[in-house]
């Protein structure tokens, strides 16, 4: 079992030989984007030094790092971030339990349903300084 | 080979409303039961816990989609639409081994499935240390459900898990996500009222408050204004808000607040309550020891029983009671029906677009201050009765007009019901 001592079990020490493999070179890097969608699987004389190059940036941009193509420290820092295990959209490989059937396009874009409004500016609603008029209380968390 | 099977379990049930985001629905029925499965406990936490941090992330969705989650113990595994477990490496008979601990720490199936990973360290949502189990069960739901990762920041379907206080919740985003799915919530109120509040401010001077609150059946919800949804946690059993009122199906409220009368009355059958709002509960007996609840009829002395819904005019200081297709002003002050009523609803209250009206049976009548607005509830709908500020726009407008109907669920947003095995959370 994981060793805990507590009654809450809060002090649980991870198995240090059950340790996910850190990713900290060009391969393991290339073996993550292919596992979460980014690119195809490397197979032997792939000449995709280009599109991996590619899949690095386009992984960097999502996440918010320079997009250089280039492994650097930060975005093996990210690769190596706690993760859900569903590969992201761009490129996703259908890995979620029924392979997408022939033909339908690859969900390209990052789902952002930018176009959804989010209305704050509610008609009808007064200033919070009108003390003759019934104010709403702050909210509350859960 | 069970497990093999299952993966060629006929998709009925799910279909596919694919859009350009990546999502798809997943299922299209209304009620999905869930089970944490016998051989996946987690033995970090208790199985208490594990069961209690499920069910409430499968509650949060339900609070902001139309769908109900029940955990079924019982029903042979065929039936379970969405199982959940822990597992290390190979586990559960699934094709995708786990990592260890670190990187990869969940993963979910269309059809279904979720595990997670148990070399992780999940803790439960009050911790500040290692990975929310709810914060993980709420995302792979959320992909069970149909959504695909997003980079949107504040999104709960980000990928990489972010450290957050234990108040995560379901932002506008992620619940127009999911509800372009499976659509948003609908349904009428039993009643509808914005309760006022007076509080002294620290000037000493009186404030005065209001929140909204929608009742339905059992229960009720706070419903923020300012933020466009119901409080987080919602909806509540009513006797847990309101104590000494009928715990379900209150047919309306009313709020007679003059120079010099602050009173609050629930109607249900053909009794009311006076409701204390200084000790928040309802009155046992009035000044002369006379007990509550009394009777409408004696109270209000020519409005018919049970009531359809009512609500109060503080300009005109009358309180119009609603059944079927009639209308009855009820002057408080002489505490009489005025001579001219009852009349037609559409005769008191007209439909500027021709027929567009409830005409009957009207579910709620609802005063809001948030809109300066009246708006009468009915199905799926309202309409919304014309006001000061309308008529001095258009003039042509007839007092008290009601302006087409128009989709609650576009105003009032993500007011969603509950599986009642999940309202005492």
């Amino acid at each position: 079992e994981t060793l805990f001592h507590g009654r809450d079990h809060s002090d649980l020490e991870p198995s240090l030989l059950r340790q996910a493999q850190p990713i900290a070179d060009l391969r393991a890097a290339q073996g993550f984007l292919a596992k979460y969608g980014w690119t195809a699987a490397p197979r032997p004389g792939d000449p995709g030094p280009r599109a991996f190059a590619e899949a690095v940036r386009a992984f960097q941009s999502a996440n918010r790092l320079p997009a250089t193509g280039a492994l650097d420290a930060a975005t093996l820092r990210v690769m190596n971030r706690p993760r859900c295990g569903v590969p992201d959209p761009r490129g996703a490989s259908g890995f979620q339990g029924v392979p997408r059937p022939r033909g339908v396009p690859d969900p390209q874009g990052a789902f952002d349903p930018r176009g959804v409004p989010d209305p704050r500016g509610n008609p009808g609603l007064r200033s919070d300084r009108d003390p003759r008029v019934p104010q709403p209380p702050p909210a509350r968390a859960r | 080979a069970k497990r093999f099977l299952q993966l060629l379990r006929p998709l009925v049930g799910r279909e596919e409303a694919s859009g350009d985001s990546g999502a798809t629905r997943a299922f299209s029925k209304r009620t999905l039961k869930w089970r944490l499965v016998g051989e996946g406990y987690s033995s970090q936490l208790s199985a208490g816990e594990q069961r209690y941090i499920f069910r409430l992330a499968f509650r949060m969705w339900s609070e902001v989609t139309p769908l109900d989650f029940e955990e079924d113990l019982t029903s042979p595994g065929a039936q379970i639409d969405i199982k959940l477990g822990f597992g290390r490496g190979r586990h559960l008979g699934c094709p995708r081994v786990f990592d260890g601990s670190g990187q990869e720490f969940a993963h979910a199936w269309r059809l279904g499935d979720v595990h997670f990973d148990e070399d992780e360290h999940f803790t439960p949502p009050a911790s500040d240390t290692g990975i929310s189990l709810l914060r993980v069960a709420v995302h792979e739901i959320g992909h069970v459900l149909g959504l695909p990762h997003t980079y949107r920041t504040g999104s709960v379907m980000q990928p990489n898990y972010i450290p957050q206080g234990p108040a995560f919740e379901l932002d506008w985003s992620d619940r127009k996500a999911v509800q372009k799915l499976y659509g948003p919530c609908e349904g009428s109120f039993d009643t509808a009222f914005d309760w006022i509040r007076k509080e002294r401010n620290q000037y000493g001077e009186v404030m005065v408050r209001f929140s909204t609150y929608f009742f339905r059946k059992s229960w009720y919800w706070l419903y923020e204004n300012r933020n466009n949804r119901t409080r987080y946690g919602d909806p509540i059993q009513i006797p847990i808000g309101w104590h000494g009122i009928p715990a379900q199906n209150i047919d309306a409220f009313v709020h007679i607040w003059t120079w010099r009368r602050d009173e609050r009355y629930f109607f249900k059958g053909n009794q009311y309550w006076w409701y204390d709002s200084d000790k928040d509960q309802a009155h046992t007996e009035d000044e002369q020891g006379n007990r509550y609840p009394k009777l409408i009829s004696e109270g209000f002395p020519g409005i018919p029983s049970p009531l359809d819904t009512a609500f109060y005019d503080r300009r005109k200081r009358l309180i119009y009671f609603f059944k079927g297709s009639l209308v009855f002003a009820f002057d408080v002050e002489r505490n009489q029906v005025l001579n001219s009523y009852p009349k037609k609803i559409i005769d008191v209250f007209p439909a500027i677009a021709s027929q567009n009206h409830p005409f009957r049976n009207i579910d709620s009548a609802y005063y809001s201050y948030a809109h300066n607005s009246i708006f009468f509830f009915k199905g799926n709908a309202y309409w919304k009765v014309v006001n000061d500020k309308d008529k001095q726009h258009n003039s042509w407008l007839p007092s008290n007009g009601l302006f087409p109907k128009e989709s609650t669920s576009g105003k009032w947003f993500d007011v969603c019901d509950v599986h009642t095995s999940t309202l005492s959370m």
